[in-house]
């Protein structure tokens, strides 16, 4: 089925060519906490700047997946004070993947500040939404033809694309202790719009 | 379903974002047209060079995907004389997408000698595997909890990945006539291997 399908295509097709150190093989490749350790090493960052070295896949329950971390980083009642601002991105993994030479793997780092603080130093994160489901967004915004059976369908598809993502990834060595899920509501109860900022702060 | 899921996902998620020009909008996104001919005034080369200006598409039925497509450009009783060699790669397109600043979409071209005749000159082309199939042949080669289920509908899920596509292709006005989908059974009657440069140059 569609859902669980996505699952397996953005595991089996992302996540484990993306995140693992590779051991042996692939002399180029480097695995996401290398490639955080690059980057703060890079940025001369202290080690309590980067407290989590995984990366952060947000998956909205509403299926909205923002361009930019920034747009859902705001209390819903002082929406231009930002908790979440892109910074560089993590250097580039490229394998040869299905003809295409070089493929490349991009992962974005975001600066969050604590506004309900007055800190002045940022967390940093590597985080993004998970993209099958910005795509799946996409279908039934733009395929008229097909956009009604998935939108009746879209909350059981979401659904099994969370839940067999956490089945892979739970039965992963390599993979499970190198992300963070992070399901979320884009609303909560009241239609205010949801600080994902403050969702990967806890 | 799996297979068709795919091809929605494929198009949306990949096709309509690289193949056409934008009209407006995305100032820096330049489609494959444009990258086809930007790539020739680079190097030089005759219109006659490259005379296909599409993606090539290849949909092996088998689901074995190349990560160099020379390895399926030789025939079978001559294995080591390669039709096509990767060239270098179309200039990138860079989109934010979904968190990720500035993803990378590439595309890789090769050159095919045509080896029944005698010619020096290579005919260029912009050719790939369609990824999600790649994708599916390791989930199965490496899931063993699902791949006997996957196995079982192999035909069925390539065979509908296939279908939606080219309808989707169809409706397409952007798309239709920026790639070329090629579906091949990746060994012949006599179980051979099949040079896929033929098919290209056909
Ligand atoms: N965040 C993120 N960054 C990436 O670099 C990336 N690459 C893949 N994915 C997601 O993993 C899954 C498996 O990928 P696959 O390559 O089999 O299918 C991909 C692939 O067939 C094609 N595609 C997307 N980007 C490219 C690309 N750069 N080159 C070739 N094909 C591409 O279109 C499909 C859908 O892409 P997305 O809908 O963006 O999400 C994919 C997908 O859900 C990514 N997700």
């Amino acid at each position: 089925d569609y859902g669980s399908g996505m699952a397996y295509n953005y595991f089996y097709g992302y996540l484990r060519l993306v995140l693992p150190d590779p051991e042996v093989g692939t002399p180029g490749a480097k695995g996401i906490r290398k490639r955080i350790e690059t980057f703060m090493n890079h940025h001369r960052l202290l080690k309590t700047a980067f407290p989590v070295r995984k990366l952060f896949i947000l998956i909205p329950r509403n299926l909205y997946t923002p361009t930019d971390l920034m747009e859902v980083s705001t209390d819903w009642h002082n929406s231009t004070n930002y908790w979440m601002e892109a910074a560089m991105s993590l250097e580039t993994q490229e394998l040869d993947r299905a003809g295409v030479k070089q493929r490349v793997y991009k992962n974005s780092v975001y600066k969050i500040w604590n506004r309900d603080r007055s800190t002045l130093y940022p967390v940093y994160v590597v985080a993004e939404g998970a993209t099958p489901l910005k795509t799946f967004y996409d279908v039934i915004k733009m395929n008229p033809k097909m956009s009604r059976v998935f939108k009746n369908h879209q909350h059981e598809i979401v659904s099994a694309f969370y839940k067999t993502l956490q089945d892979i990834l739970r039965d992963s060595d390599d993979c499970r202790d190198l992300c963070e899920i992070i399901f979320y509501a884009d609303t909560d109860e009241n239609q205010r719009r949801v600080n994902v900022a403050r969702i990967i702060l806890e």
